[in-house]
């Protein structure tokens, strides 16, 4: 059975997809460094702008059938399969290599060998989603036809991450609804506090009525500037709400982080976590102690 | 007539709250320096999360009715007046000296004369207006019930600026069926471009079905760092695609910005814009350049 976590958090830009990608892409590859074994992963875009496929350098156009059917007409009455939706490792592969060579025009090595996974799978997600999400809005069970999508992959794949949009609304309810463990980025800035708290009663909500199993695995703070005054007030304050439910490990806001997507790849496999890449070290250190809460439950 | 501005972008965390609140506040307070004219202003919050009120100190607890009423139960069936939903210059200058003593404790000044705001309401909201949404989803003219809702402010503001959230669903429709204008806030990093195709094709379909009038007022480039190649290549494709709608001005990366809500005020009444404070002057250019744009019209 597939552990199911949803990245979620209403706030817009507190890293919810670089989080997911780069876990995601942590717990594939696995580590003997910092002993993370490798699992299957399947990586699930809930959100209509679709910036999962992208960080993969996928070209939305080249890409089959998306998730949207499966959701919409549910699995009963839709002929598609999950793996007719699904871009698989050598797919992936293809994609960031290409995107690779976009961004290093004049390089004549082609793209070095680490710009690749293996073990990840990617169920995309397009525009037409969000028109989904209002067609939804009256129909039963409207909550947990992600669930109900996603319930062939639970045999096939070890770990399944959700990314969400920006927002509360009927898509996110469907990936708290399939999950059993929340993953909760922050970006410890102004409006940070005021969204937390709207956001753990909105899980509350789900918890008492559609997935009571639905726990937290953490709140991970990302983009964190050492020395600014506001981050540490707001870092305090998370860790005075959520004591050890914050992660150790944080990320630091540097710009390799916001580049890596550019060679076609998330930080953690774009760059070696060595001594002087800090960024990507600090996404492998995240991913170590998130397995560690997922391997003891 | 009112001149209604919907501040758009499904982008997550690309400062349309930030830029909304400056625009509106640089409006109504008017500048010498700057020949912008003082006019009578209502800031509109659409996005559920609420951002808006909480820039200006407003403690959510202590306000009447939000929108949300008159939102869903449309004008005509609702007891309620725009007046009774709107907070105006006044109450929001008590929130915003309130807030300054919140963050400057020690200090046995009180809160600077500059904390304050004229000629500027705000129509606050609250996580409520997402489950709205969903109910709207099926009642027919939902796109308009935002430009029925604010009908009677026609007459009586000069400016309306709506804030929107990170999507495109219903609440932004409305915010797309009530303006003539809209402002797009681009944080120049590798999601922008992506998103900006699916930005402009949602702006077209509106444009064709519920709101022919409705035209780009122009592109602000939020958060720039000069030394960043990604940024530079992000902002050179912004002015391709979209050339002199692309206001010269642009707002840079500034830990003083992010800080200013502290102050309980935006950035152009928190900072004089002189020559040490470069964020305060980079809002207050771009709002004289916007305010240009407006009084050609
Ligand atoms: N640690 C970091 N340092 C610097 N930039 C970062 C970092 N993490 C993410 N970013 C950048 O910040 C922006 C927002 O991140 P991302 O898109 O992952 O957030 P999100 O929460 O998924 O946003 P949305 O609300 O649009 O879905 C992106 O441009 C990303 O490249
Ligand atoms: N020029 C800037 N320099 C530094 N930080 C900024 C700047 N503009 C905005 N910010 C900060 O970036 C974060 C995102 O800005 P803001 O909340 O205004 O964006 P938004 O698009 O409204 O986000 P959301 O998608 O959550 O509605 C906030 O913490 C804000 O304080
Ligand atoms: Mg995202
Ligand atoms: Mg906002």
């Amino acid at each position: 059975m597939a552990i199911v976590i949803a990245c979620v958090n209403h706030k817009g830009g507190c890293a919810r997809t670089t989080t997911s990608v780069n876990l995601a892409s942590a717990l594939s590859l696995g580590s003997e460094k910092y002993g993370i074994s490798s699992r299957r992963v399947l990586l699930v875009d809930m959100d209509p702008k679709g910036n999962v496929a992208t960080t993969f350098g996928v070209d939305k156009r080249t890409v089959g059938p998306t998730m949207n059917e499966l959701f919409s007409r549910g699995v009963d009455s839709s002929s598609l399969k999950l793996e007719d939706c699904t871009l698989g490792p050598d797919f992936l592969t293809r994609s960031m290599k290409a995107s690779w060579r976009k961004s290093n025009p004049g390089k004549s090595r082609g793209p070095p060998n680490h710009i690749a996974v293996r073990n990840l799978w990617i169920l995309p997600a397009d525009m037409d989603l969000s028109g989904i999400e209002v067609d939804l809005a009256t129909r039963v069970g409207r909550e947990n036809r992600l669930k109900l999508a996603l319930s062939e992959a639970m045999d096939s794949f070890d770990v399944i991450i959700i990314d969400t949009p920006a927002s509360l609304g009927l898509l996110t309810v469907n990936a708290l609804c399939a999950a059993e463990w929340v993953l909760i980025p922050i970006q410890a800035e102004f409006y940070a506090l005021e969204g937390m708290g709207q956001l753990i009663s909105a899980i509350r909500d789900v918890q008492k009525s559609v997935n009571p199993n639905l726990g937290l695995l953490g709140i991970l703070m990302t983009m964190v500037q050492t020395r600014s005054k506001l981050c540490e007030t707001v870092t305090e304050q998370a860790r005075r709400h959520f004591g050890d439910r914050v992660f150790d490990s944080h990320i630091p806001r540097s710009v390799s982080i916001a580049e890596s997507p550019l060679e076609g790849a998330p930080i953690v496999i774009a760059q070696k976590p060595n001594k002087t890449n800090s960024a990507s070290r600090s996404y492998w250190e995240f991913a170590k102690e998130a397995d560690r809460r997922i391997s003891t439950i």
